[in-house]
């Protein structure tokens, strides 16, 4: 369905991965 | 830890900047709020940067960013 794409959760430390899609 | 300036953000790439200003951003979120902090920092990372680096300097605005990001996930969870 259309289901929202939620922004992935941040972790210091961590790379962040929410830009991926875009 | 030096503040982060628009010229280091801008020097990075925007994989980079988003990264930079998270690992900021984060403890600041903890501390308004510990329990959602890894989500909202998440939520608040799609901002723009430079309006995130904004929000760094401007805990006014980072809080009711926050507020505002919490009320999302709450209508999105009900």
């Amino acid at each position: 369905g259309s289901s929202i794409s939620w922004p992935p959760e941040f972790h210091p430390g961590v790379p962040w991965k929410g830009l991926q899609n875009i | 830890q030096e503040p982060l300036t628009a010229s280091m953000v801008a020097a990075a790439l925007p994989h980079e900047q988003k990264q930079m200003i998270g690992e900021r951003l984060y403890p600041l979120v903890y501390e308004i709020h510990s329990q959602l902090a890894n989500k909202i920092t998440g939520m608040l990372l799609e901002i723009d940067s430079s309006e995130l680096l904004l929000m760094l300097e401007s805990p006014e605005s980072l809080h009711a960013k926050v507020e505002e990001a919490l009320a999302v996930l709450q209508a999105h969870q009900a």
